[in-house]
Formats: structure tokens, sequence, C-alpha cells
């Protein structure tokens, strides 16, 4: 099965 | 001192609408530039971006950069309470722990302020780079609506697939399995119904169904939505607002173990 990806491993926190 | 004016009050009971089943509470961020808001849902798969434009306000006062924290249930409510056709305007004094909503009919025969408290959020902003797509397409908001909302009474997820063949949604679940594809179309009376599609290449993601379902939330905000796709990055669905701004979602794609 696919897993969810997550925001926070393709966009960096400021 | 905040002070926005926004004539078409509409706009923002919508945008409330749009984005308050994925995101509870969040940060309204106030500058030269906009109203603005940067969330991410509670489990970090899906990420909202509004930006309201200084211009589209028909007066914009923001002496200094304010975050206000907001309960969007709590907004929703309260600007629920303002007619589809009333004036609204935001206020906040600096350093002030609550926000005021002030509606005015449009002929001036009731004025109503609704005073809601802040809240302290610590939220993590994001950057967000700017991205070449290996396609975007670009459709009438209420097809995408319904593409979505029937796959998902099929199954959970979708995978969308670009060609130059045109778009195509595809999902399976217990019942069967179910294939959409819509082409690219530009030949109708009316730019709105137009689906366009920009390829640069060939591209086939995955995604949960329920996050495309709740991004539709945005529909009335908007004829048309653009869903722009790479295949090393989450899936950008924009709604723009006319003159003003957009709501994009951002969701992560599913990733094959």
């Amino acid at each position: 099965d696919a897993k969810q990806g997550n925001i926070l491993s393709f966009f960096k926190k400021t | 001192m905040l002070e926005l004016r926004l004539v078409q009050g509409s706009l923002l009971k919508k945008v409330l609408e749009a984005i308050k089943e994925l995101v509870t509470d969040a940060n309204f961020d106030c500058s030269a530039t906009g109203f603005s808001l940067q969330a991410m849902d509670s489990s970090h798969v899906a990420l909202v971006a509004l930006l309201l434009r200084s211009e589209g306000f028909e007066h914009y006062r923001c002496d200094r950069n304010l975050s206000m924290g907001m309960n969007l249930g709590n907004v929703s409510k309260m600007l629920r309470c303002a007619g589809s056709d009333d004036i609204i305007t935001i206020k906040a004094d600096d350093g002030s722990d609550t926000v005021t909503f002030m509606f005015e009919s449009p002929n001036q025969d009731k004025i109503a302020d609704f005073e809601m408290k802040l809240m302290d959020i610590d939220s993590e902003h994001l950057g967000i780079p700017d991205a070449e797509y290996q396609a975007i397409v670009r459709m009438p908001s209420g097809e995408f609506a319904r593409i979505c909302k029937d796959l998902s009474s099929i199954g959970d997820t979708v995978i969308i697939s670009v060609t130059k063949e045109g778009v195509k949604f595809s999902t399976a679940g217990d019942i069967g399995t179910a294939n959409i594809v819509c082409r690219q179309n530009k030949t109708v009376d009316k730019p709105e119904e137009a689906t366009v599609i920009e390829m640069q290449e060939p591209v086939s993601l995955t995604f949960a169904l329920r996050y495309l379902n709740s991004f539709t939330k945005a529909t009335p905000l908007s004829e048309t939505v653009s869903i722009s796709l790479s295949s090393d990055l989450p899936v950008v669905v924009e709604y723009k607002i006319a003159d003003m701004g957009y709501v994009r979602y951002y969701l992560a794609p599913k990733i094959e173990e």
C-alpha cells in the first residue's frame, strides 16, 4: 500500500 | 491599529467556509501586502495558503504587521451572522486580545459589531519554493468538485494522471473501479468552462480523496480551479479570488513503499 506523504518533508520551516 | 473594509463581505464568508474544515486554529497575518494565512491540517498532510491583497479592500489600514490567532470555527460562526450583501470591516487595536467584525447592510440601515477573543497559536511558517510543474490542469471548479465527490463514493484515493490525451482521475474500492478522463477542451462558449492542459511531461500521482474533497469547499470562490502536478512535489489546487488573491491548497502525495 502507498504511504501518505507529509508536507513537512517537502517544505521547510522558515 | 488595523482596519480592513471589504465591500464584498460575502467573499470573506466564502473564504472561511473554504478553510475551516481543514484547519481548526490559525494565525491571520496582516501586513502592507494584504491579509493572509498559512496553516497545515492537524496531520501535516495538507497546507492551505490564503492571500487577500490590500488593493482589493475598499479601505486598508495596517499600521504594523499583526498576527491574529483565531479559531476558524468561531470566525465562521461570527461571519455567518453577516448578510450576504453586507460590507464587512475587520478591526483590531494594537496589543488588543480581541478582533471586531463589523457588518453593515448595503443601505446602511443596520450595523452590527461582533467582537471575538483572539488566541495564542504556535504556528510554523513554511517556505514554499517556486516550482516548475510538470503539468498544470485548469478546469471548471464545479467539474473538479463533482469528480472528487463521485470518486470518493467508490474509493479512498485517486490517481491523477496527465498525458497529452488529457487528465485521468482513477480510483478503486471494494465495489469496483472508476476512471474519469477529461480532455483538453478550449472550444467552449465561455473561457471558465474550458479545460486546459499545459504539460511539460506526463505525470501520475496518488492522493487521498478526503483532502481533495475538503479543498472543493472553495468552489464558490471561483469558477475555475488549477491543479499543478510534479512527481516530487505536493499537488497545488488553486482557486483564484477575483481581483484579490487566492486560496491555494497543497497536498502531499501518497508514496509507494
